[in-house]
């Protein structure tokens, strides 16, 4: 493994012992705005790992997750390259300093590791969790169909074979309901941000219901600012509007969950694949993939700070 | 470990409703063992499907006599994954 995340490879993938290992590596080399929070096990009993960068105490805080599907690389290849932006430019760049200075940001980069692990040993094209299902030869579950938000509504399969199948029940999967726990005992997430592969769009709710967030405006308005900021680098051309109207219905998804929580800054991203390699993007990507995101989030979590709810 | 030699991603541009629900119902046929990347949803949207090897023949057949339009995105997927692999193996060395 690297020695530091200073000569850390950002420039390829990882398998998950490194990933674990670079989360443990960036604490220990922060110990004063980095901390590992265990929100969990996964199905294999794998510790749900989520990094805490915090400058003080009860703050409000902001959310990210990348790697709920896992054959979506890309997204957990970005949350690495994320954590160490964000502990290199505290301090260096005003905006951040200001975020960091009034909210905490939580980032869950392997979201579900069991998946993510079988796509490195057994399929790379596995997309759900790791538990089998009852009564079906189908193993796993669909974990952006899976929260209590629509749920089994149009948008989610009832069938364990199928890629979208939303599982036994509402919050049934456990890298599912460790979010939910820790976003009830948290109580104050202001801003919640899940990060997917591919299809290049940034989406607000809702996806399971046509009816118009109440918040829509907002969203809108803080949407269509990110995704300007993110095409200002490398103009990799984004849809941006609600889960609904700009790709189709889905039930059970994280982000209407959360806005139904009462956290108003919920969005979806759908990362690049530039049209040539879907999920199989090439490594030399992922910065540059993570470096427009980057700024699409930081226009979310200025927003997020200077418009307190 | 599972393998992918010879499957292929396609790339379907639908040009009316009828085409999306032509796919929808290609996308029934769990006997081809298609992975949609990109669902068929609506004409304003690519749809991307891996298609295994030893069903390449059909569906391409399906999409020529439907007139469905489609590039090859991906032509050989193992290819891909092989890649993926020696970057990972080079650096880890």
């Amino acid at each position: 493994f690297a020695k530091s995340t200073d000569d850390f490879i950002y420039t390829t993938y990882h398998d998950l012992n490194t990933i674990n290992s670079f989360i443990d590596m960036i604490v220990a080399e922060n110990p004063n705005m980095v901390s590992k929070i265990v929100i969990g096990q996964s199905y294999e009993n794998r510790p749900l790992n989520v990094l805490k960068f915090s400058t003080g105490a009860s703050r409000p805080g902001i959310w990210i997750d990348t790697g709920i599907h896992s054959r979506e690389w890309v997204t957990l290849a970005s949350g690495i390259w994320f954590a160490k932006k964000i502990v290199t430019d505290y301090g260096r760049d005003p905006i951040l300093t200001d975020i960091l200075n009034n909210y905490d940001i939580f980032l869950e980069i392997a979201t579900n590791p069991d998946g993510y692990e079988y796509t490195h040993t057994r399929d790379r094209m596995w997309r759900k969790t790791r538990k089998p299902n009852p009564g079906s030869s189908c193993v796993g579950v669909d974990p952006n169909r899976n929260w209590d938000a629509g749920f089994g509504g149009a948008g989610s399969s009832s069938s364990p074979c199928s890629e979208t199948y939303r599982g036994p029940s509402a919050h049934s999967e456990s890298e599912v309901k460790a979010i939910v726990d820790f976003v009830k005992s948290h109580g104050n997430i202001k801003a919640f941000v899940s990060i997917h592969s591919y299809s290049q769009m940034l989406l607000y709710p809702y996806g399971y219901t046509s009816t118009p967030a109440k918040d829509q405006a907002e969203l809108h308005e803080v949407v269509t600012k990110a995704v300007s900021a993110l095409q200002s680098l490398y103009n990799t051309r984004y849809r941006y509007g609600s889960i609904i109207t700009t790709i189709y219905q889905a039930s059970g998804g994280t982000i209407d969950w959360t806005y139904n929580q009462g956290i108003k800054h919920s969005y979806t991203f759908e990362l690049r694949d530039t049209g040539f390699y879907g999920f199989l993007l090439p490594a030399e990507q992922i910065v540059p993939t993570a470096e427009e995101t980057w700024l699409a989030l930081m226009a979310i979590m200025e927003h997020t700070k200077n418009n307190p709810y | 470990k599972r393998t992918f030699e010879g499957d292929q991603v396609l790339q379907i541009t639908a040009k009316n409703e009828a085409q999306i629900s032509l796919l929808k119902e290609l996308s029934e046929q769990e006997h081809l063992g298609l992975d949609f990347w990109r669902e068929p949803i609506h004409q304003s949207l690519p749809v991307d499907v891996r298609v295994p090897f030893n069903s390449l023949q059909a569906v391409r057949a399906f999409l020529r006599y439907n007139k469905i339009h489609y590039n090859v995105m991906i032509k050989d997927v193992q290819d891909l994954m092989d890649a993926e692999q020696r970057q990972m193996v080079k650096y880890r060395t």
